[in-house]
């Protein structure tokens, strides 16, 4: 195991051992080792410091540096699991897994439930909700009146907010994905399922025999 | 009603049609 892996942390901050990423995550080693070939890739693409920056983690996302976005900066936060403003391999690795078509469906509630709570408060509030409605207006282009935008998160909250407090906990966001499995659609990589396929070049570096 | 009309959507069901939303661009080469 030693040649690969002690090379790999020396030259990648942050890197795990792909035998236990697999055994934490819906990854097998071999899809662990394909998504090193990824990882590389995007970690080099502006700085080779074999972390992931912003940049380049929207570089690699919309091949495009510039996109500012809420939703992208929210998924980076997310993925930069330690809080480091850098995403290292095991980040990279743990926080795809959830995306996984394997992947258990309460991982992918709780992590539904975090990109939406935009400031971390443990609640959904319904000034976020907004926040992320106008932001997706502005993307799509789309135009709708204030009074239509308060329409839709008056019925959202009514539907969500079963206490009625104004805000969603996290009980009552699995009540709700419960009644609108679909809202978990964007938590589902299909692609996942391929990876070895995509970054074949893996098995050049692989150390185990799957 | 019109099935179209936005109101009838919630509000989560919109947010999700962002294509910032979408990680599928790490693997589309």
């Amino acid at each position: 195991m030693g040649c690969f892996h002690s090379t790999a942390s020396k030259q990648f901050p942050g890197h795990e051992d792909p035998v236990i990423l697999a055994s934490q995550t819906a990854f097998s080693v071999s899809e662990v080792e394909a998504l090193f070939e990824l990882y590389k890739s995007i970690s080099s693409s502006v700085i080779d410091d074999g972390l992931i920056n912003k940049e380049e983690f929207q570089l690699a996302l919309f091949k495009n540096r510039k996109k500012e976005n809420l939703f992208a900066n929210r998924i980076f936060e997310l993925f930069d699991v330690k809080k480091k403003g850098v995403i290292d391999f095991g980040d990279f690795v743990k926080s795809l897994s959830v995306f996984h078509p394997n992947a258990p469906h309460e991982d992918k509630i709780d992590f539904s439930f975090k990109l939406y709570d935009l400031d971390g408060t443990g609640f959904i509030e319904r000034q976020e909700v907004k926040q992320m409605l106008i932001a997706l207006l502005c993307e799509s282009g789309m135009k709708l009146a204030d009074e239509t935008v308060e329409i839709i998160l008056d019925k959202t909250f009514l539907e969500a907010d079963v206490n009625q407090d104004g805000k969603i906990d996290k009980s009552e966001w699995q009540n709700f994905v419960r009644q609108n499995p679909s809202l978990l659609k964007i938590m589902t990589l299909p692609y996942l399922r391929d990876i070895t396929t995509t970054f074949p070049s893996f098995v050049f570096h692989s150390e185990v025999d799957e | 009603k019109n099935p179209d009309s936005p109101t009838l959507i919630n509000a989560f069901q919109l947010i999700g049609m962002s294509s910032c939303l979408d990680l599928s661009g790490f693997f589309e080469k």
